[in-house]
C-alpha cells in the first residue's frame, strides 16, 4: 500500500480526481495506485502508435473523450456490415458497453471532459458485433479484422456465465485465433485481451469458457478496491492477471465515458477489468513494439503481484511464482510492464508436446478419487518438441457423466504445484459430460516440464443420484506448452562481473542469489531509494518488494532462474538451511524435511504420505501399507493382509495360505479340518465331513467317503422312502425323496419298489386300487388307444379298472 | 436441459478454387456471397434468403447440394450462439 503519491500528474478531466485506481488525490481513502499507471506515464508511455479495438455493441465515434484517438482503420460494424461501428440507441441504452470499454483504455487526456485512459494517447476502435445474432462466421471475422494494424482486440462478452454453459469458439474463431496469434501484426502475433467472467454468484468456473481459456487469450479477473473478491468473480486456473474493477456497494467502481457522449462512475463486472489490462499491454508495446503475444504473457507473469489481494489459494509455484485461482499472478503492474518490455529479448520459440494421450476407460465412482500419473520426459529426443520450461499447459478430456456439475479436477505438476482445472458447479445438471474439451492452467508457468503429472477427478455429488450411474474417463490428453531453452535470461554478463568483484567472494549465499535473479533489473533503472521490504537484510534494495532484496534477515525463498525473494519463514514443503539462510526445496511430496533427499522426509504434502521406515512421500503406499488421510502416513496393513485400504483391518488382498472373508485375512486349513474362530487354530471336522465349517455333524460341506448328504447331514445310507443320487458339482450323492405313495425306491424315484396301502405297483408307480363304475367298453378303448396308463398324469385314470376288464 | 441449437440462414464454406469458385457456387445453388470469412483463406460466407433466419431444424434440400458439390471441402450451416456482456 502506498499513502504518497511519487509521480503526481494532473490533468483537467471532469472525472479525474475518482480515478481512485490510478493516482490518490482522495485523503480519505486508501491509495490504490498499485497499478503503477502514473509511473509509467511518468517515464513517457501512453500508448502512442499502439492500436486497441474494442469487441463488443459498438464505440460511438463521436464521443468527445474518443473522438481524438478515434481509427477507423481498427473499427467495422460486423452486424450492419459497414465501417461504423456507432452503437444502435434505444431507450434503455442496451448499447453502452463498448463505448464504456474504450474510454477505460484510450479516453484522451487534459480535454476537460471525462476521464483519461490507461493509454490516452493509443488509437482506439470499435468492432459492432454483438448487437445481433452471434455466429462462429461472426466471431470469425470479428477476431481477424486488419490483424496487421490492429495490436490489441479487447473482449468482454463470452457463453453465458449462468453456471451450467460450457461453450468456446468454434471452428472458424479457433482458426481466426490460431492465424491472429501467427500471422497478425506482421507476424509477431495479435493479442486478444479476455474478461474471464462475470458468473460468481451462479458458482460458475472460468475453465468452462472455451475463449478465456485458451491459451491464445489473456484472462483477465477482478479485485475490489479492498483487494476482495467480486461477486462475480470466476475462479479458474486460466486466469493470467487482474486489475480493479468494482466490488460491494460501499467500495467504489470504475469511471469511465458513457452513451450520448456522457460519463460514468458506475461502471462494474468484468469487463471493467479487461480493458484496463488491454491499456496497460498498449503501454508495454509503446514501450517495446517487438513484442510477440507470448511475450506479453510473459512480462504479465513476470511483473504481476499479489500485493494486498486476498485469496485463500495463494501459492508459489515451482518456479517461485505466486498464483491463485482467483487472481493469476495478480495485480498488474504498469511500470513493471514497460520496465521489463524495454530489455526484453524475444521469448525462444514456443514448443508443444503431447505428454501423454490414454485412451483407457475408467469408471468415476463417487466420492472415490480417479488418479492417474504419467511420466515424461517433456519430448526431450524432438529437437523442435522439447518444452524444458512450461508456458501454458492443457489438459484435453472426454469424460461421461451424469450430473457434469458434480465433478472436479485437479491437475498437480512434477514440482508439485496442484490448480484446479474444473470446480464444482451446482447450478450444472447437464448430462452431456465433456467431449474433448480443453482445459488450460497457468499455474505452472515457468517450472520445468519434465517429471510426473497427475490428474485426480473428483465426483461429488450435492443431489441424490441413481447409484448405478457412474461418470467415466474415455480419454485425457496432457500437452504441455513452453520452450526448449530459459525465456528471458537472467544473467548479464557485464553487470554480473562487475556487481561479483565488488562484492566479492565472501557474499552470503541469500544475497548472491537473490543479486542473481536481479542483475537483470539494474540495466537501465534509477537506484532505488525508498524504503525496503522488512524482511531485507543490511545491503538494501532494489524496490520495496519483497523480492527486491539484496539480501535477507531470515531466509530467501525460490531460484535464481524464476526469482527469489525473502521471506521469515520457510513455506511448506521447503527446508529451512541456517547456515546458508535460504529456504531449500525438499524432496517432491515432502511437506517438511532433514534434508533434500527423497528419503529425509518427515512429513508429507496432502496427497502424499510418509512411510516411516523409509521416509519417503510418495502418492500412493507400498504392499503391505495404507495411506492415513488424517495423518498423511503410510500405515501397516494386519499381518495376515498382502494389501488393505483406509485401515489394517481392511484387506482387500491375503497372503499366502489366507483368504478373503469380508474384508478380513482367514487362515486356510487342510481338509477335514476347520478355522475355530475361539482359538483361532485350524480344528478337525466331524467324520462324517470331508469340509465343514464347524465340528458338528450337521456342520458339513462336503460328506466324507461313501457318505450321502441327508438333510444337511451326512449319512452311511439313505433311509427309507428316500434313494441316493448323484449330484452334478458335489463330490458325493445326496438323499431325495421317493414319489408321493411310495414307501421305498431304487436308483431313482420312479422306480419304486414298495407301495403304501391302498396303493398297487403299476410299471414302477403307484397307483390306487379304487375302480370306476362307469368305465365300460368304449372308454376303456379310449383309454388303450391314447395309452393314457403309460401317461404319469393319467395313472390313476381307471386305469386299474380298464386293466382288470383285460 | 441443454439449450437446443438455432440455425440461421447463413452457411460457412471451405471452397478450393478461391473467390472466383465461391462465386460461382454461390450463384449455381442460389445463396448469395458475403464474401472471405475474416482472413481465413479459402472460407467464405454465403447467406440464403429464402430459409428461414432462425430455426430449431438443419436446412436440407439444395443445401445437401451445396455440400455434394466437389469444390465444397467443408460446410456449415451457422447457429446461433448465446452471447453476453460482461
Amino acid at each position: 500500500h502506498t499513502w504518497t503519491e511519487p509521480h503526481f500528474m494532473n490533468f483537467s478531466d471532469l472525472m479525474w480526481p475518482s480515478m481512485w485506481y490510478l493516482h490518490c488525490s482522495d485523503k480519505n481513502h486508501r491509495c490504490r495506485s498499485e497499478m503503477n499507471v502514473l509511473a509509467a506515464w511518468h517515464r513517457g508511455y501512453t500508448g502512442k502508435n499502439v492500436v486497441v479495438t474494442i469487441l463488443d455493441d459498438g464505440v460511438e465515434k463521436n464521443h468527445p473523450d474518443l473522438v481524438q484517438n478515434y481509427d477507423p482503420l481498427a473499427s467495422y460494424d460486423v452486424n450492419g456490415g459497414d465501417d461504423d461501428p456507432t452503437p444502435r440507441y434505444d431507450i434503455s441504452n442496451e448499447n453502452k458497453h463498448g463505448t464504456r470499454c474504450a474510454g477505460q483504455v484510450a479516453a484522451y487526456a487534459n480535454n476537460s471532459h471525462c476521464v483519461v485512459g490507461i493509454a490516452y494517447n493509443a488509437k482506439i476502435g470499435g468492432i459492432r458485433m454483438l448487437d445481433g445474432d452471434v455466429t462462429d462466421i461472426v466471431e470469425a471475422k470479428s477476431l481477424g479484422i486488419r490483424p496487421d494494424h490492429i495490436d490489441i482486440y479487447s473482449v468482454s462478452w463470452g457463453p453465458d456465465d449462468d453456471g451450467r454453459t460450457v461453450d468456446g469458439p468454434g471452428p472458424l474463431a479457433k482458426a481466426a485465433f490460431e492465424q491472429g496469434i501467427r500471422k497478425g501484426r506482421n507476424g509477431l502475433g495479435s493479442i486478444y485481451v479476455w474478461a474471464s467472467g462475470n458468473g460468481g454468484r451462479e458458482g460458475d468456473y472460468c475453465s468452462c469458457d472455451g475463449y478465456t481459456n485458451s491459451i491464445y487469450t489473456i484472462s483477465v479477473s477482478s479485485t475490489t478496491e479492498n483487494g476482495n473478491k467480486p461477486w462475480y468473480l470466476e475462479e479458474c486456473a486460466s486466469t493470467l492477471a487482474t486489475t480493479y474493477s468494482s466490488g460491494a456497494f460501499y467500495e467504489r467502481k470504475i469511471v469511465t465515458t458513457d452513451l450520448r457522449q456522457r460519463c460514468t462512475d458506475a461502471h462494474t463486472g468484468t469487463s471493467a477489468s479487461a480493458p484496463i489490462v488491454a491499456g496497460i499491454i498498449a503501454l508495454a508495446l509503446e514501450a517495446n513494439p517487438h513484442l510477440t503475444w507470448r511475450d506479453v504473457q510473459h512480462l504479465i507473469v513476470k511483473t504481476s503481484r499479489p500485493t494486498h489481494l486476498k485469496a485463500p489459494d495463494w501459492k508459489i509455484n515451482g518456479a517461485g511464482r505466486r498464483v491463485s485461482h482467483l487472481y493469476g499472478f495478480g495485480l498488474v503492474d504498469a511500470e513493471g510492464m514497460v520496465l521489463e518490455a524495454r530489455k526484453w529479448k524475444t521469448a525462444p520459440a514456443q514448443h508443444v508436446c503431447t505428454a501423454t494421450s490414454d485412451r483407457k476407460h475408467r469408471f468415476i465412482r463417487a466420492a472415490q478419487p480417479v488418479q492417474m500419473s504419467t511420466l515424461t520426459d517433456a519430448c526431450a529426443d524432438s529437437f523442435d518438441q522439447h518444452v524444458a520450461y512450461l508456458e501454458h499447459v492443457v489438459v484435453k478430456l472426454s469424460i461421461q457423466h451424469p450430473r457434469r456439475g458434480d465433478l472436479q479436477i485437479y491437475l498437480t505438476s512434477p514440482s508439485g504445484t496442484k490448480s484446479q482445472l474444473l470446480a464444482r458447479r451446482a447450478y450444472d445438471l447437464s448430462s452431456e459430460g465433456y467431449e474433448n474439451w480443453e482445459f488450460m492452467t497457468v499455474h505452472c508457468w515457468g517450472e520445468k516440464a519434465q517429471g510426473e503429472w497427475t490428474l485426480e477427478i473428483h465426483d461429488n455429488s450435492s443431489l441424490l443420484r441413481i447409484p448405478e450411474m457412474q461418470g467415466k474417463l474415455k480419454e485425457w490428453t496432457l500437452i504441455l506448452y513452453g520452450t526448449a531453452k530459459p525465456p528471458f535470461s537472467t544473467l548479464n554478463p557485464h553487470h554480473s562481473q562487475s556487481k561479483v568483484q565488488e562484492s566479492g567472494m565472501d557474499m552470503e549465499a541469500s544475497r548472491a542469489a537473490l543479486y542473481q535473479s536481479h542483475l537483470e533489473l539494474t540495466e537501465e533503472e534509477e537506484d532505488y531509494l525508498g524504503p525496503c521490504h522488512p524482511e531485507c537484510g543490511d545491503q538494501g534494495c532494489d524496490g520495496p518488494g519483497a523480492d527486491q532484496c539484496l539480501n535477507c534477515v531470515h531466509f530467501s525463498l525460490g531460484s535464481a532462474k524464476s526469482g527469489r525473494k525473502c521471506v521469515s519463514m520457510c513455506p511448506p514443503g521447503f527446508l529451512a538451511d541456517t547456515v546458508a539462510r535460504r529456504c531449500k526445496r525438499c524432496h517432491k511430496g515432502c511437506e517438511a524435511c532433514l534434508g533434500r533427499s527423497q528419503n529425509q522426509c518427515t512429513s508429507c504434502k496432502k496427497g502424499w504420505f510418509l512411510h516411516q521406515e523409509a521416509n519417503t512421500c510418495g502418492t500412493v503406499c507400498p504392499a503391505g501399507f495404507y495411506a492415513d488421510e488424517g495423518l498423511k502416513h503410510c500405515l501397516k496393513c494386519h499381518q495376515n493382509c498382502k494389501q488393505c485400504i483406509g485401515s489394517a483391518e481392511k484387506c482387500t488382498a491375503c497372503k499366502d495360505r489366507f483368504s478373503l472373508a469380508g474384508a478380513m485375512c482367514i487362515q486356510e486349513c487342510d481338509q477335514s479340518m476347520y478355522l475355530s474362530l475361539e482359538t483361532m487354530k485350524c480344528e478337525a471336522c466331524h467324520p462324517t465331513c470331508q469340509t465343514c465349517t464347524g465340528p458338528g455333524k450337521d456342520e458339513c460341506i462336503y460328506c466324507a467317503k461313501d457318505f450321502h448328504l441327508h438333510e444337511w447331514k451326512c449319512v452311511p445310507a439313505c433311509s427309507e422312502g428316500f434313494y441316493a443320487e448323484e449330484v452334478p458339482g458335489l463330490p458325493h450323492k445326496a438323499c431325495r425323496r421317493c414319489e408321493e405313495n411310495c414307501l421305498s425306491c431304487e436308483g431313482s424315484g420312479r422306480n419304486c419298489v414298495r407301495c403304501r396301502e391302498g396303493f398297487n405297483l403299476l410299471s414302477g408307480s403307484c397307483v390306487t386300487n379304487h375302480t370306476c363304475v362307469n368305465a365300460d367298453e368304449t372308454f376303456c378303448e379310449m383309454v388303450k388307444i391314447n395309452l393314457l396308463c403309460e401317461r404319469k398324469l393319467f395313472i390313476h385314470f381307471c386305469c386299474q379298472t380298464c386293466l382288470l376288464a383285460g | 436441459l441443454s439449450s437446443r441449437a438455432v440455425y440461421s440462414n447463413h452457411w460457412a464454406l471451405k471452397v478450393s478454387g478461391g473467390a472466383r469458385e465461391a462465386a460461382r457456387l454461390a450463384s449455381r445453388y442460389g445463396y448469395v456471397n458475403l464474401g472471405q470469412i475474416g482472413s481465413l483463406d479459402g472460407y467464405y460466407h454465403f447467406y440464403h434468403s429464402k430459409t428461414f433466419k432462425r430455426s430449431a431444424l438443419k436446412s436440407r434440400g439444395t443445401h445437401t447440394f451445396l455440400s455434394m458439390d466437389p469444390k465444397v471441402e467443408w460446410v456449415q450451416q451457422q447457429e446461433v450462439k448465446k452471447r453476453v456482456k460482461r
